[in-house]
């Protein structure tokens, strides 16, 4: 069965993590893996060299943070009209609980600070969407820090750490991020409306979420703030008893 | 009661254990994702090296393979008492993680540590 996807011999141990895992997150068989996920895919490919080996092992001396990195990419966005020089873009984003225990210790917008369309270059941020109040900035950046940090020449990495927490999951534990990734023409000329047509939002910005395995984080969880806790999956309360 | 069963143990010996390359002890083993059915959701890495612990445990189980008091007695049990009883088997003692890069099925990119997915040595128990 070389070759052979073992959809079957998984299934005779669900109830072990990783097979847990392989099972819920795998796509079918016959989902190939994209060939090209663009910019994002080529982000966590630098990520992942510079956390692990070729091998695979992890290196001692990564900066990671956690054991786990998701990135999620927007569901779609909605291009508002031009506003003056801005041209804006509403980016949601889908937040799902998982089904094993895992805690968040950092989520992070990346985006690009500077694009280049058609000979034009423009200047972009990203703000939370706050419905009337669009001049809002996130509550981090009131108090004039976190800054975002410049990750290399093409993107920007800005913690949204309490901004993430603060939204509460709703009933069915879903919740959606929206965010406004706005950007400003830097040399004036034709209408940013048009040389943005065809720019997808999926290259211009995505989160990253860091998470750690709970039980690895039992003896940490008091020092979290207690906001943090809210990230405590459904069966976390069962897994902390046992870890006690 | 030690004193009359330590008398009865015998050394180490090549007739009973094998040869030493039969002994347990890591084996090196590679695999590809594509191997094991799981390439089409893993981007990286494309090897994996589990490795596996392979030969038979030795009747008198030295200091270096790990092996906890409880092994020592089974292998007493099984040589004295009730050859029922197996003897401890050849088996991992540490492991360490795989970091996996992987595409989930809505599309998100996900990186993550796996633990214990790696055999580095090996002890009878």
């Amino acid at each position: 069965n070389i070759g052979q996807p073992s959809a079957a011999l998984l299934a005779e141990a669900p109830t072990l993590p990783l097979i847990r895992k392989l099972l819920e997150e795998a796509p079918h068989e016959q989902q190939r893996k994209p060939e090209a996920l663009g910019h994002p895919m080529q982000y966590m490919l630098e990520l992942y060299q510079r956390s692990a080996d070729a091998h695979g092992h992890p290196r001692e001396n990564r900066t990671i943070g956690a054991t786990m990195v998701r990135l999620v990419r927007p569901l779609a966005n909605v291009a508002r009209p031009v506003r003056g020089p801005w041209h804006i873009q509403t980016l949601d984003f889908s937040l799902r609980l998982n089904q094993v225990a895992y805690q968040l210790v950092r989520a992070t917008v990346v985006y690009r600070h500077q694009l280049h369309l058609a000979g034009f270059y423009l200047s972009c941020h990203v703000e939370p969407w706050v419905q009337k109040s669009p001049t809002k900035r996130f509550p981090s950046l009131e108090g004039g820090s976190p800054m975002p940090s410049l990750i290399s020449r093409a993107w920007t990495e800005m913690d949204i750490t309490q901004h993430v927490q603060q939204r509460p999951w709703n009933h069915k534990g879903l919740r959606v991020l929206r965010l406004r990734f706005m950007c400003q023409q830097q040399n004036g000329g034709e209408s940013l409306e048009l040389l943005w047509h065809g720019t997808s939002s999926l290259d211009t910005a995505f989160l990253l979420l860091y998470f750690n395995d709970t039980y690895k984080s039992v003896q940490k969880a008091k020092l979290l703030p207690k906001g943090l806790e809210e990230f405590m999956e459904k069966d976390s309360s069962l897994l902390l008893q046992r870890a006690r | 009661r030690a004193g009359n069963i330590s008398s009865k143990i015998p050394g180490p010996s090549q007739e009973h254990d094998g040869p030493k390359s039969n002994q347990c002890s890591l084996h090196h083993f590679q695999v590809s994702f594509h191997q094991l059915g799981l390439d089409h959701w893993i981007i990286a890495p494309n090897l994996y090296t589990p490795n596996y612990c392979k030969g038979a445990c030795p009747r008198v189980l030295h200091y270096g393979l790990n092996s906890p008091n409880h092994a020592v007695i089974q292998n007493l049990v099984n040589e004295l008492v009730d050859q029922s009883v197996p003897q401890p088997s050849c088996v991992p003692y540490k492991y360490v993680p795989i970091s996996i890069l992987l595409v989930e099925a809505n599309g998100s990119i996900l990186y993550k540590e796996y633990k214990d997915m790696i055999a580095q040595s090996c002890t009878c128990r």
